[in-house]
């Protein structure tokens, strides 16, 4: 891909605060 | 059936068909969604970044869904 290493490392970092946000709310769903 | 609204689904569905590596812009989503305007385009994606089904790639224009791939 046409991506720089710090590009994919923010990109990479960026969904798994996401993927922690979402479980966070799934959770307090219940 | 989500818990979202039919703006907040059409944004994410459009952001999770997408499979480039920097996802999708905000300017591509408008060219996609003509009828709906930039200023509720942008609460959508604010609203599903809050939410954790889609986040920030390259810049604060470009978003990836959390539930692709």
């Amino acid at each position: 891909s046409g991506l720089t290493e710090e590009q994919k490392r923010r990109i990479e970092e960026n969904r798994q605060l996401a993927l922690a946000r979402r479980a966070e709310r799934l959770a307090a769903q219940r | 059936v989500n818990g979202l609204t039919a703006h907040q689904s059409q944004v994410l569905n459009l952001i999770k068909s997408c499979h480039v590596p920097e996802g999708m812009s905000l300017q591509d989503l408008k060219l996609q969604l003509h009828s709906m305007s930039m200023s509720t385009i942008k609460q959508a994606v604010d609203f599903l970044s809050s939410e954790g089904h889609i986040y920030s790639t390259v810049d604060d224009d470009h978003y990836k869904s959390t539930d692709a791939e």
